[in-house]
């Protein structure tokens, strides 16, 4: 059988598929002070995953603040620098106006995907973190 | 602030793999 660590360099998704593939690439990301890329990852993806569940409104509209104070509000942020400012008034409107659906960070989540793709997978492909790993 | 954070860590460990 291939060892987790040859799949995780196969595509993002099986290393994000993987729990010690998540915490090594996680480790990585923190050293280069950019884990709340992935951490917005999967806040998006639960917050998508809420809807299954009726009846929790009152958390669902209190989790849509806390994703968009957290990662989106401060410009300066490193979540907030990587998504497109369209993207970013879209969720601010949500929020304001209480318009909370479950795609509404979809958007953003597809451009924090896009630049791990792009950008710090490959980089993590390439670091001392995963080679010794290997 | 607290039940906030809570909130969000609830929701990242939500959507991660289950231990296989």
């Amino acid at each position: 059988p291939t060892p987790p660590y040859l799949k995780w360099a196969e595509s993002l998704h099986s290393l994000l598929d993987d729990q010690d593939g998540i915490h090594l690439f996680r480790t990585f990301l923190k050293q280069e002070g950019c884990a709340d890329m992935l951490d917005f990852w999967f806040a998006c993806s639960g917050f998508r995953k809420l809807e299954a569940n009726e009846g929790n409104e009152e958390k669902k509209v209190k989790l849509a603040k806390a994703i968009y104070k957290k990662y989106i509000l401060d410009n300066n942020g490193i979540v907030s620098r990587q998504i497109k400012p369209a993207t970013k008034s879209f969720i601010k409107d949500c929020v304001m106006k209480l318009h909370i659906d479950p795609a509404m960070f979809d958007q953003a989540q597809t451009e924090i995907q896009t630049m791990m793709e792009e950008n710090t997978y490959p980089l993590f492909l390439k670091s001392d973190i995963y080679l010794e790993y290997t | 602030i607290d039940s906030e954070d809570d909130l969000l860590q609830e929701c990242i460990s939500s959507a991660m793999p289950k231990k296989k």
